[in-house]
C-alpha cells in the first residue's frame, strides 16, 4: 500500500503524521518505508537522520534513476526504513520540466515493492508543483491531513481539483483514501466547526482518530525522535497509536 | 518599501503577518498594498474577498503583464488595497519556465510605485519555486516569520542559501531585513530555545515584538476580518499593533 500524505496548505501536520503513523505501524510488526519528498527534509531529521550526511536521497531516485535499494537507509526503529531528502531536491521542480514522463518519475521505482513493504508513506511538500505531483502520482491512495483551522479547510477544493486531474491523465487508480483531522483544540468552537464541515465534505472517509494539538508532538522533532520514543503517554502519542490500529483494521 | 514576507516552511504565519501588519499600518494612515502571490489565496480571503469573484489577479500581473492599476482592488479597510490571488496561479510555476526574465516578472510592475504606496507586502507561497523566487526578487527587503518550533528553525539555512543566490544573480539590493517570531508559547521551553537560537543567528535583526500563539488569530480568517476588527483587545492583536509601531519607527 503506497500512501501519499499530501496537502498543499503548509504546516497542517503532513510530516508529523508520516513519522508517527509509520513508527507505530513498524512497532506492530509491519514493514514500513518512508519517502521524504520534501526538500525541507523534515521527515528525515524527525527520524534522527542528518540530511547533510546522507549519501543518496529522493533526488537520486527521481532525477538519477538510482535503484530504490541503493537509496534507502535504516532508521533507529525496527521495520522502518527511509529514503531521505537532500537539499538538491529544491532544484528538482525545474530539472523535471524537460524530462520525459516527468510526472511519473517517483512512481516507477516504487511500483514493484509490495513484496518488500507493507506500507510506503510519501511525505509531500506544501505545493502543487511537479515534485508534489510526482509524490501524489506515485501513491495508490492519498491521506490528507487537515488542520482544524479555517485556511486548511479553504484549501481542500484546490487539492480535490488537482487529484481529479491526476486521476484523469496520470494515475486512474488514485483516490483520496482518508482525511485526518489534526491539531484539534477541544476548547475552541473553530475546531468543532471545521471538523463538522470536513466530515460533511468527506462522508465515511474521515478517520475516527483525531489528533489533538499537543506540545509534546512539536517538541519530539528537536530530539530526532518519533512521539512513541519521546513521550509515549502523551495525548498526541495515544492518538497516533489509535490511528495506526485504525489503519491496520482497514488493511 | 516593498517587503516580501517569505519562508518556505509551511504554516509559520506568513499570511497572518501580511494581513494584520498591513491592517495596523493602514490604520496609522500609511497607504498599503498587499500582493497575494500564493495560489492558496489565503490573504485574499482573510481580507474578506471572494477569490472566485475576482476579475484580475496576481496571475494577470505576472503572466499577462496587466498593469498594476487594473489588477488592484479595495478592501474594507481604508488605505489598504490588494492584488488578489486566483486559482490560475497554481499553473504559474510551469508557465513561467519558458518566459524571458522569468524571475523578475513581479518586480517590473512594482518598480515605480513608491509614490503611490508607503508599504507593499508580498505574501509568498511555502516553497522555493519560480513563483516564490519572483516574490522574493520583487521585494527590496525580506521579512521572515519563524514559528517557535523546531522544523521552522531547521529551514532557515535553506532560505538563506536561496536569498544569497537571488542577491548574486537577480537582485543585488535584496536582504533579510527582519525576522519575526510567531506562535510563541510562553509555557514551553521549546519556544524559548527557538527564540534564543533565532536571536543568536540574526543578531540585531529580530523584531522585539513577538507574536504569541492565540486562538483569536486563527478564528479571525473564518470571518474574513483582520484581528484589529475581530478581536482588537486580544493578545494577538496587541502584538501585531506593537509590530506596526516598530515598523513605523524603522521607516
Ligand atoms: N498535533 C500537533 N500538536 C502540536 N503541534 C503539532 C502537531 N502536529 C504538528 N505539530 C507541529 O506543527 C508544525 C507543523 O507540522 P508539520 O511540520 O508536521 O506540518 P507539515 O504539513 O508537514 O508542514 P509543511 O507544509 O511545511 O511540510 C511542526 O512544528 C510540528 O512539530
Ligand atoms: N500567532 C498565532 N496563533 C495562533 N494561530 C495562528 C497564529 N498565526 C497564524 N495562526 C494560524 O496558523 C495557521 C497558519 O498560519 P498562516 O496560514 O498565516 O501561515 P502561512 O505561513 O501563511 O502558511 P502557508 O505556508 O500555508 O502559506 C493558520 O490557520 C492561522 O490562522
Ligand atoms: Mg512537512
Ligand atoms: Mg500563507
Amino acid at each position: 500500500m503506497i500512501i501519499s500524505v499530501a496537502n498543499q496548505k503548509g504546516g497542517v501536520g503532513k510530516t508529523t503524521t508520516v513519522i508517527n503513523l509509520s513508527t507505530y505501524l513498524a512497532r506492530e510488526g509491519r514493514r514500513v518505508l518512508v519517502i521524504d519528498a520534501d526538500p525541507q527534509a523534515n521527515a528525515t531529521s524527525g527520524l534522527g537522520i542528518d540530511k547533510h550526511k546522507v549519501a543518496k536521497s529522493t533526488y537520486d531516485l527521481i532525477i538519477n534513476e538510482t535503484p530504490l535499494k541503493d537509496t534507502l537507509i535504516n532508521t533507529d526503529i525496527d521495520n522502518l526504513q527511509i529514503v531521505p531528502s537532500h537539499i538538491d531536491l529544491v532544484a528538482a521542480d525545474l530539472e523535471l520540466v524537460s524530462f520525459i514522463s516527468r510526472e511519473t518519475r517517483l512512481r516507477e521505482p516504487l511500483k514493484d515493492e509490495s513484496n518488500n513493504f507493507d506500507f510506503i508513506f510519501i511525505d509531500c511538500p506544501p505545493s502543487l508543483s511537479l515534485l508534489a505531483i510526482n509524490s501524489m502520482v506515485a501513491g495508490d491512495r492519498i491521506l490528507v491531513p487537515i488542520q482544524c483551522e479555517y485556511y486548511a479547510l479553504e484549501g481542500v477544493g484546490q487539492l480535490l481539483n488537482t487529484v481529479k486531474r491526476i486521476k484523469k491523465y496520470l494515475n486512474p487508480a488514485i483516490e483520496i483514501w482518508r482525511v485526518l483531522l489534526t491539531m484539534y483544540n477541544h476548547r475552541t468552537s473553530l475546531s468543532r466547526q471545521v471538523a463538522e464541515e470536513v466530515k460533511s465534505y468527506f462522508p465515511g472517509r474521515v478517520f475516527s482518530s483525531i489528533i489533538p494539538r499537543s506540545v509534546r508532538l512539536s517538541e519530539a522533532p528537536s530530539f530526532g525522535k518519533p512521539i512513541a520514543y519521546y513521550a509515549p503517554e502523551s495525548k498526541g502519542a495515544i492518538a497516533y497509536q489509535q490511528l495506526a490500529r485504525e489503519v491496520i483494521n482497514l488493511e
